[in-house]
Order: C-alpha cells, then sequence, then structure tokens
C-alpha cells in the first residue's frame, strides 16, 4: 500500500458517498446514468469474486465489500426508490458495445485462461469505459448539476492516482500489470475533457455547462 | 506481472 493507492480508494469510496449524498438529499437521480451504475456492479461482482477464496488485508476486503453493496444499492435507489427521477429517454448509449468487446478482449488477454482471470480481466477492461454511458448523457444534455459533477470528479480523481501508485510499485516492488495499467490509462483519459470543464468551470463557481 | 490468482489492488 502506498499513499497514491491509498488516497486514490478513498477518493472511490468518497465519489460513491456523494453519489448517495446526492440521490439521498435531491430524492432524485436525476443525471444519472443508470447503465454505468449497472456496468460498475457487474465490474465489482466479476472483479471481487476473489472475496471468497482469496485473503488480501481487512482493508481489502471490507472495501470490496462495500463497492459491491453499495453500487446494487445505487441500481435500487434508482430503479425502485427514485424510480419515476429516472428518464431512461436520455440514457441511450448501448451498453452492449461496451461489454460484448470486454468479453472478447478477455477471453484474449489475461493472465492465465481460467474462469476467474478471465472474469478478472473483463472487470478491468469493462470497468475503463463504464462510465461512457454516464459522460455521453452529459454530452447530450450538456449540463449536470455540480454535486454530480463533484461525483465524477472523484472518480476521475481515483483513477488518476492510479497512475503514481503504478509508477511507485514500478521502482518499490518490481510489479507491473500490463492489464491493468493499459486499461487504467484509457480510463483516465475518458476524464480529460470532462476535468477540463470541471476546472474551468464548476472549480470557478460556475455551472457545468458545455459549449452548445 | 503479478502473481497469478492473487490481485491485491482494487
Amino acid at each position: 500500500m502506498n499513499l497514491f493507492r491509498l488516497f486514490g480508494d478513498l477518493s472511490h469510496l468518497a465519489s460513491i458517498l456523494i453519489l448517495l449524498h446526492k440521490i439521498q438529499t435531491t430524492r432524485s437521480c436525476r443525471g444519472i446514468s443508470f447503465k454505468t451504475q449497472a456496468l460498475y456492479v457487474t465490474v465489482f461482482v466479476a472483479r471481487y469474486l476473489d472475496l471468497f477464496y482469496d485473503w488480501v488485508s481487512l482493508y481489502n476486503f471490507s472495501m470490496k465489500v462495500f463497492f459491491i453493496s453499495s453500487s446494487i444499492y445505487i441500481l435500487y435507489l434508482m430503479k425502485v426508490r427514485f424510480r419515476p427521477t429516472h428518464d431512461p429517454s436520455i440514457d441511450t448509449f448501448r451498453a452492449e458495445y461496451l461489454v460484448g468487446p470486454c468479453v472478447v478482449l478477455a477471453l484474449i488477454f489475461n493472465y492465465k485462461f481460467t474462469f476467474p482471470e478471465v472474469l478478472w480481466s473483463f472487470s478491468i477492461f469493462l470497468e475503463s469505459v463504464a462510465i461512457l454511458p454516464q459522460l455521453f448523457m452529459l454530452q447530450r444534455t450538456g449540463e449536470a448539476e455540480t454535486i454530480t459533477t463533484h461525483y465524477l470528479a472523484a472518480l476521475g480523481a481515483y483513477r488518476a492516482l492510479y497512475i503514481p501508485n503504478w509508477i511507485y510499485r514500478y521502482f518499490s516492488e518490481g510489479v507491473v500489470d500490463p492489464i491493468a495499467v493499459i486499461a487504467g490509462l484509457v480510463q483516465t483519459a475518458l476524464y480529460v475533457d470532462f476535468f477540463y470543464v470541471y476546472f474551468t468551470k464548476v472549480l470557478q463557481g460556475q455551472k457545468f455547462e458545455l459549449p452548445a | 506481472t503479478p502473481r497469478e490468482g492473487h490481485h491485491d489492488e482494487l
């Protein structure tokens, strides 16, 4: 564990708490892509099956349990509790175009051709693109509530912090995880446009609005 | 590469 990874994970944790806070206080999931959230559940379930057979640490275990349970809870909030506030007509990104290629990539690129390893690879590839329906929705509507942009910023920061973590681990442990690194770089790159608007507008006190 | 079957990152 190093500080980059710790702060990355905390930022990931914070992003989920921000999202829960947004849904609970506004009593609405307006502006949140159900597809992205459903993809995250898929990612966590596929990746954290090792919860049952591989012990890393109490920290690792608790985080995995939190990520799986909170992401499922968010789906419940969106589909059941605050269902009327979710508008599927603007959440139109075709998630199957993401899942299909990720399955294929995972079958080709994995550390061992076993069920858990292929699932792990699949989850890494899927996570890297899972935010696309959300970003697509943002692009479509052209604006977002400030709290939603904080959620995305925390999520993006988590990804960005994993990069110095890998550099650190390369020098301190000689460990490189090429699948995680390449997918992670792609994932972080997807946030570049968002961060540009976030830094130049939201953090200056303006509303998140994309130029028409 | 990481030890197979053991992924310590979240």
